[in-house]
C-alpha cells in the first residue's frame, strides 16, 4: 500500500515541476500532503493548492498594467474595458507606452473598439507626463474605473524599473489612496518570475496577478509559488485573444484543470 | 551557481582522493536541482543527468584527483555539445531567400523581423520584411513603423488574410531587387490547429529557405511543447531566443535543442534593433548553470 502511495507523490511531484511550480515549492507542497497523510492524495493536494491561491486584495479605481514585454498588457486592458462596459462602469484609459512602434496605434484601437474615451502619450513623449496629464484630464474625473497601459519592460533594466516606480508615485500623487497596480504575467513563463516579481514588488507593489495566454499547453504553476511567497492574488486569467477572453480566477477550477 | 554547489559537495571530500557511488548521486541530484531551477524541462533533465551518470563511472573521474572540478567540466562539456555548433548563419539559396518568422503571442517576432533585415544589410544584403499579421491591432503599422525607423524597405501588400497578403507579396517581391524577403507572422498556439494549417498554407505558398521559431527566453516547462507542436508539423527549421537581457536562466535553450535538433541561431538582448547577436553554446551553457 505504501508502495503505491510513494509513485503517487513522484507522480504529483512531477506533476508540479511540468507546470512550472519550480523544484522547491513543488518539493514543499509535497511534503505538506504527505505529513496530513491523507486517504485521497490527489483532493488533499488540490486542496493544499487551493489554499494557497485563496487570496483577498484591494481593488481601487486606477489600475495600472505592468509587466516584462510581450506578456499580454495591453489585450488584456482591452478585454478588461470590454468585461467593464458590459457591466455598465464608466471608463477611461490611459497610454503611457510612448516608446514601441505603433504602441499608442494598439492601444487606440481597444479603447475604440470597446467604445471607451482614452488620453495616450504621444511617441517619444515622457511616460510619467503621461499618466499625469491623463489622471488630470477633464475625461478622467466621474469615471469609475481608469485603466492604464505602461510599456513592456525588463525587471533587470534599473532606468525602466525607476521610470516605472515614478509612475505610480505621480499616480499616487494625483489620487492618492485610490491606486493599485496588476501585475500582467505570461503563464508559459519558468523560474525567472521569481526574480522578476522581487523586482516588480520593490518597485511598485503589485496586488494583484493577471495570469495570459492559459490557453496553450503552459499552466502558469510559477503563480502558485508567488502566491505562496507574496501572498498576491491572481484576479483574472486570459484565455485568448478576443474581447471576451478573460476570465475572473477561480482557485478551484485552477486547480481541477492543472490535476485533470 | 551551480559550480559552487558542486566545488561545496565535492570539496568535502578532499581526504579521500577518489569518489564513492554516494558522492556522485550527490552531484547528479545537485545537478538536476541546478538544472530544473533554470527552467530545463524535466524530462529533458532526467535524459542529461542519466548521460552524466554514464561518464561519471568513466575512470577520468574515479581516479582524478580533483574530480570536482571533473565532474563540472563534463556537465559543461555535454551541456556545450548539447546546445549545439557555433555561429550557424541562416541558410540563403540563390537568387532571393524567403524566411519565415514564427512563434506564440508576444515572443517577439515582429522585433526580431526588423533585428534580422538589419543585421542583414550591414552585411551588404537588400532585405524586405512583410508582415502576414492580419489579426492582431495594428501589427502591420508596428512592423512598417519599426522597419522604417532601421531603413529597412517594408513592403504592405492589399489584402484582409494571411494567406492572401502573402500571394500579392510574392508577385511583387519577385520584381524587385530584393535578395532577402522575411515573413512576419502573427503569434499563435501550437494547440490552435486551424492557425497552424494556416501556416502549414504559407509555408506551402512561400516555401522559404528557413522557418525561424521565435521564443522567449524565459519560457519554462512548456518550451518542449511549443518546440514539438511546431517541428511535428514541420514548421521550425531553426530557433531565435529572445529577452536574453533579463537576467534568466534561459533553459528553454537546452530543451528545444535537445527535442528537435534544430540549431539555435541567434539571440534577442533588447528592444533596439541592433540588440541581436550571434548564438553561442558554451556562453548559454554557463548562463543555464549559472
Ligand atoms: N492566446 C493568447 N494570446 C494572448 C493573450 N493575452 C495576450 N495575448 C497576445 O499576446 C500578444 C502580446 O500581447 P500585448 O497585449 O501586445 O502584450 P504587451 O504586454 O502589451 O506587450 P508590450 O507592450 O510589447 O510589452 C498579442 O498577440 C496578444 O493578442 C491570451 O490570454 N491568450
Ligand atoms: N528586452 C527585450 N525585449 C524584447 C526583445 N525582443 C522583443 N522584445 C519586446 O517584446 C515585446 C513583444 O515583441 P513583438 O515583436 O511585438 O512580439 P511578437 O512575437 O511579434 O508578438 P505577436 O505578434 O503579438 O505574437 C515588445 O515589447 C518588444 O519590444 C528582446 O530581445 N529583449
Ligand atoms: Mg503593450
Ligand atoms: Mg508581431
Amino acid at each position: 500500500v505504501f508502495e503505491s502511495g510513494a509513485r503517487d507523490y513522484e507522480l504529483l511531484e512531477e506533476l508540479l515541476l511540468l507546470a512550472d511550480v519550480g523544484p522547491a515549492v513543488a518539493g514543499e507542497i509535497i511534503s505538506r500532503v504527505k505529513e496530513k497523510k491523507p486517504k485521497d492524495i490527489i483532493t488533499a493536494l488540490k486542496d493544499e493548492v487551493v489554499q494557497i491561491l485563496s487570496l483577498e486584495s484591494a481593488d481601487k479605481p486606477v489600475k495600472i498594467f505592468v509587466g516584462i514585454n510581450g506578456s499580454g498588457k495591453t489585450t488584456s486592458l482591452g478585454k478588461l474595458c470590454h468585461r467593464y462596459v458590459s457591466e455598465g462602469k464608466a471608463l477611461f484609459v490611459i497610454g503611457t507606452d510612448t516608446f514601441r512602434a505603433a504602441a499608442d496605434m494598439q492601444l487606440e484601437e481597444w479603447c475604440l473598439r470597446t467604445g471607451v474615451p482614452y488620453y495616450i502619450g504621444k511617441p517619444g513623449s515622457d511616460p510619467a507626463a503621461a499618466i499625469f496629464d491623463g489622471l488630470n484630464s477633464t475625461a478622467a474625473k466621474n469615471v469609475n474605473i481608469i485603466l492604464c497601459d505602461t510599456a513592456g519592460r525588463l525587471h533587470s533594466n534599473k532606468n525602466l524599473m525607476e521610470e516605472l516606480n515614478k509612475i505610480l508615485r505621480v499616480s499616487n500623487k494625483v489620487r492618492p489612496d485610490q491606486v493599485e497596480v496588476l501585475l500582467v504575467l505570461d503563464a508559459a513563463i519558468g523560474q525567472n518570475a521569481m526574480e522578476q516579481m522581487d523586482i516588480f514588488q520593490q518597485a511598485v507593489q503589485p496586488s494583484g496577478i493577471i495570469l495570459t495566454k492559459l490557453d496553450g499547453t503552459a499552466r502558469g504553476g510559477v503563480a502558485i509559488a508567488l502566491a505562496a511567497k507574496y501572498h498576491i492574488p491572481i484576479k483574472y486569467i486570459g484565455v485568448g485573444e478576443g474581447l471576451e477572453d478573460l476570465l475572473p480566477f477561480s482557485p478551484q477550477d485552477y486547480v481541477d484543470s492543472l490535476f485533470p | 551557481g551551480l559550480s559552487q554547489r558542486l566545488q561545496g559537495i565535492i570539496g568535502k571530500l578532499r581526504g579521500r582522493g577518489h569518489l564513492s557511488e554516494a558522492d556522485i548521486k550527490d552531484a547528479l541530484k545537485e545537478i538536476k536541482l541546478a538544472l530544473l531551477e533554470a527552467d530545463v524541462n524535466y524530462k529533458v533533465v532526467k535524459d542529461f543527468v542519466a548521460t552524466l551518470q554514464q561518464r561519471c563511472q568513466g575512470s577520468e573521474i574515479m581516479n582524478s584527483l580533483t574530480p570536482g572540478q571533473q565532474v563540472i567540466k563534463i556537465v559543461r562539456d555535454e551541456l556545450t555539445n548539447l546546445l549545439g555548433k557555433d555561429a550557424d548563419t541562416l541558410s540563403f539559396s540563390k537568387g532571393q531567400s524567403t524566411f519565415m518568422l514564427v512563434g506564440l503571442q508576444g515572443s517577439g517576432k515582429t522585433t526580431t523581423t526588423v533585428k534580422l533585415a538589419r543585421m542583414l544589410k550591414t552585411k551588404g544584403k537588400k532585405p524586405l520584411v512583410i508582415s502576414l499579421d492580419t489579426y492582431r491591432p495594428a501589427a502591420i503599422d508596428q512592423l512598417a513603423i519599426a522597419a522604417e525607423a532601421a531603413g529597412i524597405p517594408c513592403y504592405r501588400p492589399p489584402g484582409t488574410t494571411p494567406v492572401e497578403l502573402a500571394k500579392k507579396a510574392l508577385a511583387w517581391a519577385e520584381d524587385s531587387e530584393h535578395d532577402i524577403v522575411f515573413f512576419d507572422t502573427a503569434g499563435r498556439m501550437h494547440l490552435d490547429d486551424a492557425l497552424m494549417e494556416e501556416l502549414q498554407k504559407l509555408k506551402e505558398l512561400i516555401k522559404p529557405a528557413e522557418i525561424i521559431l521565435v521564443l522567449d527566453a524565459m519560457t519554462g516547462q512548456d518550451a518542449v511543447n511549443i518546440a514539438e507542436g511546431f517541428a511535428d508539423r514541420g514548421l521550425v527549421d531553426s530557433f531565435i531566443l529572445t529577452k536574453l537581457d533579463s537576467d534568466t536562466r534561459g533553459g528553454a535553450a537546452l530543451s528545444v535543442r535537445a527535442v528537435t535538433g534544430k540549431p539555435i541561431k541567434y539571440i534577442g538582448l533588447g528592444e533596439k534593433t541592433e540588440e541581436l547577436e550571434q548564438f553561442h553554446p558554451d556562453r548559454m551553457a554557463s548562463q543555464i548553470l549559472g
